[in-house]
């Protein structure tokens, strides 16, 4: 199946 | 304070509404550079970063940095009580419970006056860097749009491949396949017709059409929209403003 990624997978927060 | 003026009431109902099905709650951050706000979507798959630079406003004073919590689906409201000519000033005290929205039709001596009670809003501020993308493609913003809604009606992902002479959208579905191939053109009597492509790597992504269904809401903010792509990274999809952008960054789908 395809997978949907979330932002956070790729940003960091501060 | 924060006094901004919109020579046109147009441009900040354009943005709202651009925005307001993406996320409902978020911090406008006025500093002296103008108006910023980054959201994530509810289901943390898209975020929404936009700048209104002090250039578009005709007037614009902002001495310490205000953060306004707005509940955008309230402010699309009341934002749409305005006339699309009038004059628009927004008007807030240094710490404020509410924004004032002040509608100058510039045909008569009408002023209408509203305010918006604003909200605490916990927001956590991701930080993107600046990075080298495989592909960069400017096209026109209509043109996009009419290609996801075609494409949406028969899948709910669209496949986005890039070479260095064409740009191949797709779709598939239970129902059947489409597919759109673009190639780069130059129209110097219409430079907002143009198709630039710019490939450091071929690009083969997919992604969630419900989610471009919100961005190309972002259409009537500009004639042109830059989509900046790498393999298995969030792309990026931009509306110019004449000082600032709408850009949404959306997170690529991928086979398991």
């Amino acid at each position: 199946g395809i997978k949907q990624t979330q932002i956070e997978e790729y940003y960091y927060s501060f | 304070m924060l006094e901004g003026k919109f020579e046109e009431a147009s441009l900040l109902k354009k943005v709202v509404e651009s925005i307001k099905d993406s996320v409902q709650l978020c911090n406008f951050v006025c500093s002296e550079h103008g108006i910023t706000v980054q959201a994530v979507d509810d289901s943390r798959v898209l975020l929404v970063s936009l700048l209104i630079g002090n250039e578009v406003f005709s007037d614009y004073r902002c001495d310490r940095n205000i953060t306004l919590g707005v509940d955008l689906k309230s402010f699309a409201k009341i934002i749409r009580c305005g006339g699309n000519d009038d004059y628009l000033t927004l008007i807030a005290e240094d710490s404020p419970d509410s924004v004032t929205l002040v509608f100058e039709d510039k045909n008569s001596d009408r002023i209408s006056e509203y305010s918006l009670k604003l909200m605490e809003i916990d927001n956590e501020f991701l930080k993107i860097d600046d990075m080298d993308y495989d592909s960069v493609i400017k096209m026109p913003s209509i043109d996009f749009q009419k290609i996801c809604r075609d494409l949406s009606t028969l899948s709910e992902s669209l496949q986005i491949l890039i070479t260095k002479d064409s740009i191949k959208f797709m779709a598939e579905g239970e129902t059947g396949n489409g597919s759109v191939i673009l190639k780069p053109r130059t129209d110097i009597d219409k430079p907002e017709q143009s198709i630039t492509v710019k490939l450091n790597n071929a690009v083969n992504s997919t992604f969630g059409l419900k989610y471009i269904a919100d961005i190309v809401k972002g259409t009537s903010l500009s004639n042109q929209i830059v989509i900046k792509i790498s393999n298995r990274t969030p792309a990026l999809f931009e509306y110019k403003l004449q000082s600032g952008y709408l850009r949404f960054y959306l997170a690529p789908k991928f086979e398991d």
